[in-house]
Formats: structure tokens, C-alpha cells, sequence
């Protein structure tokens, strides 16, 4: 699905 | 990494610094919400948990444990070393109003029902309305010091710089977060009175202060 995870922001 | 995301850290670096300065040059921490601050550093607490599980760049790694160790820096010394000055009868948010519904939205809205999802949702949605009984401390003494309102300034700039980023990599690399999106968005809607003061008293060299 086209939701990712903005895990590598801050 | 763009423009936007890397001016948006930077911003929120310089809040969290132009913070601690200030509390540490006039070796006073008034006007400062010390739950705000609480708030924050619960933030960066729970959702920097991936500190241990996951390696992204130098670059991630060395920004989250400066914004973990300036946030529990600010929280000593508000609580700690300057507390005689910490205006604690100003500063009567209820936390708890914030942290409850918060914490049961981020077990019924997120991306992924486990430990480290459901903490990094909560800091998320948290960290949007953190900075209210910071808003609330300075509706209710009708002032805030013009460093104070810097410092509530460039963090409410970081988030709107983050609404720019995001609509640049929902473009350019198809990359769209809802939960972080809809937070970030409340979180610089909140900001907005605050921004219209700001420029419009505090640029022209005025004091903020609120018609009584």
C-alpha cells in the first residue's frame, strides 16, 4: 500500500 | 532529504538551543511551561525508542540524541537546577487531558499494533499538542518574554517547513504518511495565532502581550 512510515524523519 | 526537511531540523534545533540558552544566560526559567517541556521530552523519549533497533544515517542518529539530551537538559533545569524560579502557579494546564485521549487514540489509530508502533504514534500525535500549556501559561499571564516567543517561533516554523517537505516527497518520491501529516497540521494550525502576534507585534519590536 502507498502508506509509508516516516521513520527516517525526526 | 530536501530543503524543507533540512531547514525544518534546523529551525527545531535552533528552538530547542535558543531554549536552553535562554534559561541558562539569565539563570531563570520564568514564563517557561515546565509541563510543556515534560511533554517534549516524553516526545523524543518514546518515539527515538528505535535508537536501539534500527541504524538510518549518522546524521539521524547524532540529531536524536541532541534533541533527547537538550530536552531533558531543559526539563533539569527547569525542575532542578533553576527551580526557584519556575513559575509553577502559571503553569496549571492539565496535562492529563492531553496525555489520556492521546494515548488511547495512538492504541486505536496506527499503522501497526505493536510496542514500538503504538509509542511512536503516541509521541507523534503528542508532540502536536504539546506545546498548549506553553500557549495557555502566556494567554494567562497575557505576556511572553521576546525570547520566549523565538524560541515558540522557530518551533512552529519546523513544523510548517515539515508540511512542505511532505507535500515535496508525496510529489517527488510517491511518500505520504497519514498519521504524521494530520498531526503535523493540527500541531501549525496551532501555532497560527501565535505566528500572526509574532509578526505582527514581535517583528516590529514590540513586547507580546495580549489585550487584557
Amino acid at each position: 500500500h502507498h502508506l509509508v512510515n516516516t521513520k527516517d524523519e525526526l | 532529504m530536501n530543503i524543507f526537511r533540512l531547514t525544518g531540523d534546523l529551525s527545531h534545533l535552533a528552538a530547542i538551543i535558543i531554549l536552553l540558552l535562554k534559561i541558562w544566560k539569565t539563570r531563570s526559567c520564568a514564563g517557561i511551561s515546565g509541563k510543556s517541556q515534560l511533554l517534549f521530552a516524553l516526545v523524543f523519549t518514546t518515539r527515538y525508542l528505535d535508537l536501539f533497533t534500527s541504524f538510518i544515517s549518522l546524521y539521524n542518529t547524532s540529531m536524536k540524541l541532541i534533541y533527547v539530551a537538550c530536552s531533558y537538559a531543559t526539563v533539569y533545569l527547569i525542575y532542578m537546577k533553576f527551580k526557584a524560579t519556575y513559575d509553577g502557579n502559571h503553569d496549571t494546564f492539565r496535562v492529563e487531558f492531553l496525555v489520556v485521549p492521546v494515548g488511547g487514540l495512538s492504541f486505536l489509530v496506527n499503522h501497526d499494533f505493536s510496542p514500538l508502533e503504538i509509542l511512536w504514534t503516541f509521541s507523534i500525535y503528542l508532540e502536536s499538542v504539546a506545546i498548549l500549556p506553553q500557549l495557555f501559561m502566556i494567554s494567562k499571564t497575557g505576556e511572553a518574554e521576546t525570547i520566549t516567543t523565538h524560541y515558540l517561533f522557530f518551533l512552529g516554523l519546523y513544523r510548517a517547513l515539515y508540511l512542505i517537505n511532505w507535500i515535496w516527497r508525496y510529489y517527488f518520491e510517491g511518500f505520504f504518511d497519514l498519521i504524521a501529516v494530520v498531526a503535523g497540521v493540527v500541531q501549525t494550525i496551532l501555532y497560527c495565532d501565535f505566528f500572526y502576534l509574532y509578526v505582527t507585534k514581535v517583528l516590529k519590536g514590540k513586547k507580546l502581550s495580549l489585550p487584557a
